[in-house]
């Protein structure tokens, strides 16, 4: 069975949030070492990778693995009956047909209880490869989303250029074209603004707007975002949790 | 021209 403690129900209310639009009804893998979610966008443009360590949950116990298959914005529809600062458990019978969710406030006066019905799910995986990208940077999550927020109102795509120079993010539309550039730079009063990047050599990606106006919908996660790419290869995008991360893998766009 | 591509070009099964 599966007991999965939360002090406060804004983390898992985040975490689906990030996920939802994305993903339809995927499986949840539960084992001893916490919980992992992977899985493609309906479109198969974006694989989505979350990792939930034990060590994230105030109170964890799963002896054998347990497979949730799940709803995702069914979760996401129970999930906003939650208060953001309610203790949140999750629990599950082995080879149950349901997903119990309580949620306690902190005076343990009020106790919701909801159960979430389970599904068979046939879901394919894919081994993802272990890669050393061209080029990575640790930037400000918020720059990011705002970043990508402002170009897409020039065109449904943006070109990311990273160099020894920077990050360039740039779109051209019917209306013009516009471009962002941040060089590397060392914030020490607000660390989370500063832009790391490490490179071994150039990259230029474009990619879907809209699909990354999605994965930036992560930005509540964590304060900053890593950036990985290589030419010709999907970009790694992780918002990193106490314990685990949220990982977009993103099919670029290819020249004919 | 640039078309959009899908995790599964670079991807496989295991």
């Amino acid at each position: 069975m599966l007991e999965a403690k939360l002090d406060a129900a804004s983390q898992l209310k985040k975490i689906v949030e990030a996920i939802r639009d994305m993903l339809g009804e995927c499986n949840i893998e539960c084992n001893e070492t916490g919980l992992a979610l992977q899985s493609l966008d309906k479109s198969h443009i974006v694989l989505v990778s979350l990792l939930l360590g034990s060590d994230g949950f105030s109170e964890y116990r799963c002896d054998r693995g347990v497979t949730l298959g799940l709803n995702i914005n069914s979760l996401a529809t129970v999930l906003r009956c939650a208060n953001n600062d309610d203790i949140l458990t999750l629990r599950s019978e082995d080879r149950a047909n349901e997903l119990i969710l309580t949620f306690e406030d902190s005076k343990a006066d009020r106790i919701s209880e909801f159960n979430l019905r389970l599904m068979d799910i046939d879901q394919e995986y894919l081994a993802i490869p272990e890669t050393e990208y061209a080029a990575t940077v640790v930037m400000s999550a918020a720059v990011l989303q705002r970043t990508l927020r402002d170009l897409s109102a020039l065109s449904e795509a943006v070109t990311i250029e990273i160099d020894k120079e920077g990050i360039r993010f740039s779109a051209e539309g019917d209306l013009g074209k516009g471009s962002t550039h941040f060089k590397p730079c060392v914030d020490m009063e607000n660390a989370e603004n500063s832009i790391n990047i490490t490179l071994s050599e150039p990259v230029s990606l474009s990619f879907n707007l809209q699909y990354f106006s999605n994965i930036t919908k992560a930005s509540s996660l964590s304060s900053t975002v890593t950036l990985q790419m290589t030419a010709g290869m999907p970009a790694q995008i992780e918002y990193k949790l106490p314990s685990g991360h949220v990982r977009y893998y993103f099919a670029p766009k290819i020249e004919d | 021209r640039a078309s959009q591509s899908t995790i599964g070009a670079f991807f496989k099964k295991p």
